[in-house]
């Protein structure tokens, strides 16, 4: 899966894939003081390459999850079950609905996206992308965002949760790369010296098919040295 | 003689031909005979139908002349229709028959060498039930018949995202599989029986019909999304069955007649039944009995949670039930009304959670407060609508009215339950179908100015399994598109559902699919308006009662429905008004039968003058 992380203050972004086996789940967002987490379960493409380098990953699962008020959210290209404590309750993606309880509200966008609100101030959106039923590669998959975290804490940490705190880069040394439309440049971040390509992502939550773009520098390798440790760190057994 | 003459008389033919389209059902059954015979003979042509039908065209056809039925005001019907019983020469009614059917007959003297053809259509609107839709006919021809035929078919219009109906499964038992054919072609199902005059033979030289069985097919809709709009000439349905919802735990009183005359097997089975609802309660409810005879005794003080050892202490109470005295109604309604409003004021039941009250009654109020429409009025202001009651009415001996009356107006409805080996069987299926609430307090919303004459739209439950069906026209037809929220409570949340009908899209679709009949919307939304103007007006008095009527009367007319402010009438004119056949519909009495004036249906038909050769 692609990772982008927008950093107003710079009026720019940072970009990096994460590469792992299907099957991996990835701890992208956990808050020990809300009881927030999400982790993303993650799926290849129908064929299931073996070369890792040629297979595409995307999420194909997402783990929701307040562990505060026992509630969580599986989200999946098929369906949407929400549990509170050990009772179901399960939506189709072909649903239009609205559902508020105590501290939550969840709206599901037929066939486009549904919007997880945990309070003020916590807004998560899961996007639906489809493919073309019979297209031979590829799977239906899911997209997240995060458009509003400012209640969460300042021990929120995961793939993209420690990026919710203020963090600083420089990029500088902007030279031609490998791909003459793609410059590479030098970034120095978390006291990490990278070297990074500039690059673009796409940005779905308005219109899921076409997507808007985003340009941003790429960090190579899983990103390491932009995130905390190494990717395997945010591997977790289970989706919650 | 050939084969499938009884008496003198060909039954040649008899299709019975369905057809489902969003779940309303059009039926027609077409009989065609002779009479081989020298002498004029009579020929009865005998139907069974669904109470929930209604008739809405006969036509009797003799040697190529068609005298048509018309629907009349009942009054008006009426009167033609004593005319010809004073003179002894009157009529085709319809009775009651059984508990799901009414029978329709119509006998008619045909002349030797004549044919006479039956048509009878009706129209049904097929609800879900512990979610499936059963279409239930009764093949029973009382003689061999050359060629017989019953063609039903299942079909919907494909909306645009295309996952609209599909038949799911069947379930036929009927005189061998190998008579019977299915084919499904989705979105469409189609079955066909057909069995041939030996196939019918109930022995190889006989010339009885072995057909005599339930022909049932059940189906479901294949369903991905809770809610679809159907919108065909300004006329819209909006079907809403949500599915994967958690049950709301619920708080039910049972509040039980244990009056003399449920002594012996009426007693007996209502215990069998408790026992076996006691064993399907979930641990969320709480519930509680309440006993009535002269007095009103309770098993709890309050209402206690459906617990293990609760529900092992309550399988003890039933088993020790004893009957005695007489039937208070009254005080045992208000005692369960009330113990459930308690409850919930004083937080001993779940906030999310919602009450219900299932009165089992055998006889008529004749203790304490016996007044009917006093009753009805206590009930009423204790409930204040807050939660349902449910009346079940067990065997013939009581005012099944008053109990339909005072559940309707209370949001709930009445049962009959017929004295028979499966009582019991018949009290759980009810309880089953009320156990499993998964929203309550619904309300089905449309944008006020785009929409008009909707039926009923607000629901206190929405019960597993069921379906919530609301139509209405729309105020200009050339709108483009137009919304609707299903709004409700979930067991654990608020939930709003929202369908945007886009109708450009849906005309598009509805123009490829040329085996949707064109008024069928509108037929559907007039056949729910009335049921719903007729239940309204079970609870209403004066001029409200008057108008209510007046308009259930105006669409019964308009549409051609024998509905209970209607009669259907065949006349032949020529014949001096003597042969007039009238089609009524007899309401949910089974004594009804043995009141109306039975004895004259017999059609008395003057033979026309034919000069007719026989090779013999």
């Amino acid at each position: 899966p692609h990772f982008i992380i927008q950093v107003p203050e710079k009026d720019d972004a940072i970009c990096f894939n994460i590469d792992e086996d299907p099957g991996t789940v990835l701890r992208l967002i956990q808050d020990p003081v809300t009881g927030l987490t999400v982790n993303g379960q993650i799926i290849g493409d129908k064929a299931g390459s073996p070369d890792s380098k040629a297979r595409k990953t995307y999420f194909g699962k997402l783990g929701i999850a307040n562990t505060h008020v026992s509630s969580r959210i599986e989200v999946t290209p098929e369906k949407i079950t929400l549990w509170n404590g050990d009772t179901p309750s399960t939506f189709s993606w072909l649903d239009t609905v609205t559902l508020t309880q105590d501290g939550l509200s969840v709206k599901i966008n037929k066939k486009k996206n549904m919007v997880i609100s945990f309070g003020d101030g916590v807004t998560f959106v899961v996007i639906l992308h489809e493919v073309w039923k019979k297209q031979p590669a590829h799977h239906d998959f899911l997209g997240f965002y995060v458009v509003e975290g400012h209640r969460m804490s300042a021990q929120t940490h995961g793939l993209l949760g420690q990026f919710f705190h203020p963090f600083d880069y420089e990029v500088f040394d902007i030279h031609p790369g490998s791909d003459p439309t793609k410059p590479d440049a030098t970034m120095l971040v978390k006291n990490h010296r990278l070297t990074v390509t500039r690059g673009s992502q796409k940005d779905y939550r308005k219109d899921a098919s076409i997507g808007r773009k985003v340009s941003c520098w790429f960090v190579h390798n899983n990103g390491q040295g932009l995130i905390d440790g190494d990717h395997r760190d945010y591997i977790v057994p289970a989706l919650f | 003689l050939p084969e499938g003459v009884v008496n003198g008389i060909e039954v040649y033919s008899t299709k019975v031909s369905c057809k489902v389209t969003s779940r309303f059902a059009h039926n027609v059954v077409t009989t065609r005979a002779v009479n081989r015979a020298d002498t004029a003979k009579e020929v009865s042509f005998d139907v069974e139908l669904p109470k929930t039908a209604f008739i809405t065209n006969f036509t009797l056809t003799i040697d190529g002349v068609t005298y048509p039925g018309n629907v009349k005001e009942k009054e008006v019907a009426k009167k033609q229709y004593e005319k010809a019983v004073s003179q002894g020469k009157t009529a085709g009614l319809v009775k009651a028959s059984g508990r799901k059917l009414e029978k329709f007959t119509v006998s008619v003297n045909v002349a030797a060498g004549s044919k006479v053809t039956f048509e009878l259509t009706y129209e049904e609107l097929l609800k879900r039930h512990k979610g499936k839709y059963e279409m239930y006919l009764k093949v029973k021809p009382k003689q061999l018949i050359k060629h017989f035929e019953v063609i039903t078919c299942c079909c919907s219009p494909a909306n645009p995202a295309g996952w609209e109906s599909r038949v799911q499964s069947h379930t036929l038992e009927l005189g061998g599989a190998a008579l019977i054919e299915i084919s499904i072609f989705l979105p469409q199902g189609r079955v066909s029986f057909k069995p041939s005059l030996d196939q019918q033979r109930s022995c190889p030289n006989c010339t009885d019909s072995l057909l005599d069985g339930d022909f049932t097919i059940t189906y479901d809709v294949n369903r991905e999304s809770p809610g679809n709009v159907q919108v065909i000439n300004g006329y819209f349905v909006h079907f809403f069955a949500p599915q994967g919802l958690p049950v709301v735990p619920k708080n039910v009183v049972f509040v039980i007649d244990i009056s003399g005359s449920m002594q012996g097997r009426k007693m007996q089975q209502t215990k069998d039944a408790l026992l076996r609802i006691l064993q399907d309660v979930k641990e969320d409810d709480y519930l509680n009995f309440i006993l009535f005879s002269s007095d009103v005794t309770t098993w709890k003080e309050s209402l206690v949670q459906a617990t293990p050892q609760n529900i092992q202490l309550a399988k003890e109470f039933v088993k020790n039930i004893k009957v005695e005295g007489a039937t208070n109604i009254n005080d045992a309604l208000l005692r369960g009304i009330e113990m459930l409003k308690k409850a919930r004021e004083e937080h001993l039941i779940p906030e999310r959670s919602t009450s219900i009250v299932i009165m089992l009654t055998d006889g008529d109020a004749n203790t304490g407060e016996s007044r009917p429409e006093k009753i009805q009025e206590n009930v009423k202001k204790a409930i204040d609508g807050e939660f349902p009651l449910y009346n079940l009415g067990f065997g013939k001996y009581l005012n099944y009215n008053f109990l339909d009356s005072m559940a309707l107006e209370n949001n709930g409805f009445a049962r009959r339950i017929y004295e028979d080996s499966d009582a019991d069987l018949q009290l759980q299926g009810f309880y089953e179908e009320v156990a499993r609430p998964l929203m309550t307090g619904v309300e089905v919303e449309y944008p006020h100015n785009d929409i008009q004459d909707l039926t009923q739209n607000t629901y206190q439950h929405f019960y597993d399994g069921s379906e919530i069906v609301v139509a209405g026209q729309l105020v200009d037809k050339d709108m483009s598109h137009f919304k609707a929220d299903v709004k409700g409570h979930g067991a654990l949340n608020d939930l709003t559902f929202t369908e945007d009908v886009d109708l450009e899209e849906m005309e598009k679709a509805r123009k490829e699919q040329d085996y949707i009949f064109g008024n069928y919307i509108e037929r559907l939304w007039a056949y729910l308006t009335i049921e719903q103007l007729l239940d309204k007006r079970k609870n209403s008095h004066g001029e409200e009662k008057e108008n209510l009527t007046a308009q259930a009367l105006e669409l019964s007319l308009k549409y051609h429905f024998v509905t209970p402010l209607t009669s259907m009438v065949v006349t032949k004119p020529e014949d001096n008004d003597d042969q007039t056949a009238i089609a009524d519909k007899p309401g949910d009495d089974p004594s009804a039968s043995s009141v109306v004036p039975v004895m004259a249906y017999q059609v008395s038909y003057q033979p026309p003058q034919v000069t007719y050769v026989d090779g013999d």
